[in-house]
């Protein structure tokens, strides 16, 4: 057919370093790729016009086959907020306290990083830009200790919501993970039955490594959602798409920025779209 | 490991008699794997598996009796020659304070990359003075005067929404008049294409003139690494790179991207949350890394 262009190796090779460059990996890059290549040899597909759609298309499959919203319920939900150091943690929980609460539902923090400096005074500094109460202990504390007591007062506050913020912490550290259980436990404990999401925040800066993070923190404690965060700036974030299609877990949220307000639910069609802008 | 997949792949290419070029081409498709597993960037990788290609070729590989044993000592003396020399110092100046000033992306550790080197001059007997040039983020300036009291060094606070050059500019006076041997600029995390937030970091590199911008990036970054660094270097002409959170498991291709890029030295990597966590760089430690 004319005006058709075939795909060739050359064409295959330009995509393949636009994924690898997203952070996709060597991994679910060659997968992808592979399946294409099947189809172009079982003459499925033969327009490089249709290439693009085609990719786009098996991302987009393995993004939304495990998505799910925030969940909550009729009594009280607790948000476990996880990752290693630096990646948004405590932001995000600040975006979140506000989206909750314009949304309607009743809205309350747990300071639970008693370990870095200054870490409770820039959440309670998020909790009240949010407008939200924030329970916290004084520096060296029992993480466990303030989870308990801000489920305690999350249910004479007639809570919705309580959003726990903790630690950064190396997935590799098994003494921080043993922390990190301990703290889980305390939830498990007091609100058995319980609608709750363990949230591992992710820099979209970050390489290869997310995936190993992903792993260890969900064999830990069992994570519920993905928040990718610093998608403002020029990292794509292509490892969540490894880490969906390994670990079945979905991105719930994306943070696009340092402001109260740049906290999005998460996407699949725009996420795919921008990977190959 | 590296080594055992190449010399897989030569047995198997031997296995039909004597190498040539296109056999060392099918081991190179492994290194090249294993560093982009590793994070290097892909356009960093391209030229670096090339450079080998050319070494291996040149340097008796196809008549070896161990070719993936020899690829991969070319390929590890290239990472570790290509990283530059082990310990590169921070050369602190005589008769004035030295000022070191920390940039970088959100997150990546700079403010407690502050401290960690405030306590290493403090014990090597100098004066040290943190200065709180973070007013943007919640808390940031907290965090920097807590980690001064920490360590029991002199730091020079702000108050949120004072401008970063004002307040840099009061530190390097205060420096200046206390005779404090070294001065450390905490600045706030920012994204390499904000061009108002990059402008205010050139402001602030014309006020007070820094003996050394360094870059503070975290080893977990992936291929992004490249138009990072690439930025901080080409705006303010970075001194030299520190590498944070090496202690985790990410592989650090970031390492080999960002000196390819800048040609600028690794000067030491960050080895934890505590305040004495950091070390110098050592090339072939890293070099290792990457490998695998
Ligand atoms: N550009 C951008 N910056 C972000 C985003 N989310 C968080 N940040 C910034 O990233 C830095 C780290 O954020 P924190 O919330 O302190 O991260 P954390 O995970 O709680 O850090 P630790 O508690 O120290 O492990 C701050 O400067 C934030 O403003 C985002 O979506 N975009
Ligand atoms: N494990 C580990 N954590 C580190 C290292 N360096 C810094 N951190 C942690 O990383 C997180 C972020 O560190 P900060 O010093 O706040 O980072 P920053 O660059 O100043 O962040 P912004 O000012 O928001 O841009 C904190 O939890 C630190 O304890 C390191 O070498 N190893
Ligand atoms: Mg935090
Ligand atoms: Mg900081």
């Amino acid at each position: 057919v004319l005006g058709k262009k075939k795909i060739d190796d050359a064409l295959l090779d330009e995509i393949e370093e636009l994924m690898i460059l997203s952070d996709l990996g060597v991994e679910t890059t060659s997968r992808i790729i592979s399946s294409v290549q099947e189809k172009v040899r079982r003459n499925e597909l033969d327009d490089a016009s249709l290439l693009k759609k085609e990719i786009k298309e098996q991302i987009r499959a393995i993004l939304v086959r495990d998505s799910a919203p925030l969940r909550y319920g009729t009594s009280l939900a607790v948000y476990l907020v996880i990752g290693v150091n630096g990646v948004g943690k405590t932001t995000t929980i600040g975006k979140m306290a506000s989206m909750l609460k314009s949304q309607g539902r009743k809205v309350i923090l747990g300071a639970a990083d008693t370990f870095r400096a200054a870490a409770a005074e820039q959440l309670v500094l998020w909790g009240e830009r949010a407008g939200t109460d924030v329970i916290r202990h004084k520096s060296g504390a029992d993480p466990g200790a303030v989870v308990f007591d801000a489920i305690a007062a999350a249910r004479a506050r007639e809570q919705e919501i309580l959003i726990i913020d903790t630690a950064g912490r190396l997935h590799t550290k098994s003494n921080l993970m043993e922390e990190l259980k301990k703290i889980n436990r305390v939830i498990e404990r007091e609100l058995p039955g319980e609608p709750r999401e363990v949230l591992l925040v992710l820099d979209a800066t970050t390489g290869q490594n997310a995936l190993s993070q992903a792993k260890l923190f969900n064999q830990a404690v069992g994570v519920t959602g993905i928040v990718l965060t610093k998608l403002d700036g020029t990292a794509k974030g292509g490892i969540i798409v490894a880490i969906a299609s390994e670990l079945g877990i979905p991105v719930k949220m994306v943070g696009v920025g340092e402001k109260i307000e740049d906290l999005q639910p998460f996407d699949p069609n725009e996420f795919v779209e921008a990977l190959f802008d | 490991s590296l080594s055992d997949k190449l010399e897989k792949v030569f047995k198997k290419l031997k296995g039909r008699g004597v190498l040539n070029e296109k056999d060392v081409d099918e081991g190179l498709k492994e290194v090249r794997m294993a560093l982009l597993e590793a994070d290097v960037n892909f356009k960093v990788v391209k030229d670096f598996v090339q450079s080998v290609r050319d070494k291996s070729v040149g340097s008796g590989v196809l008549d070896s009796l161990t070719p993936g044993q020899q690829v991969v000592k070319i390929v590890y003396n290239e990472l570790v020659g290509l990283m530059g020399e082990t310990v590169t110092r921070i050369a602190l100046v005589p008769n004035r304070p030295t000022v070191l000033m920390m940039v970088g992306l959100q997150g990546s550790g700079k403010t407690t990359t502050t401290g960690k080197l405030g306590r290493m001059f403090k014990k090597g007997g100098r004066k040290v003075l943190l200065v709180a040039a973070d007013t943007q983020r919640p808390a940031a300036i907290d965090q920097l005067v807590t980690l001064g009291k920490q360590l029991n060094i002199d730091v020079e606070a702000s108050e949120p929404g004072d401008d970063p050059v004002e307040v840099c500019k009061r530190g390097l006076e205060r420096a200046n008049r206390g005779a404090y041997g070294v001065v450390i600029l905490d600045t706030a995390g920012r994204l390499h294409i904000d061009d108002s937030l990059m402008d205010q970091l050139s402001s602030v590199k014309a006020a007070v003139k820094p003996d050394e911008i360094l870059f503070v990036a975290d080893s977990m970054t992936g291929q992004d690494a490249v138009k990072v660094a690439k930025s901080f270097d080409e705006k303010l002409d970075i001194a030299g790179v520190i590498l944070t959170k090496m202690d985790g498991d990410a592989r650090g291709g970031a390492a080999l991207s960002i000196r390819a890029v800048t040609g600028k030295p690794i000067k030491f990597v960050g080895m934890g949350e505590k305040l004495d966590a950091i070390e110098p760089f050592f090339p072939d430690r890293v070099a290792s890394r990457i490998l695998g």
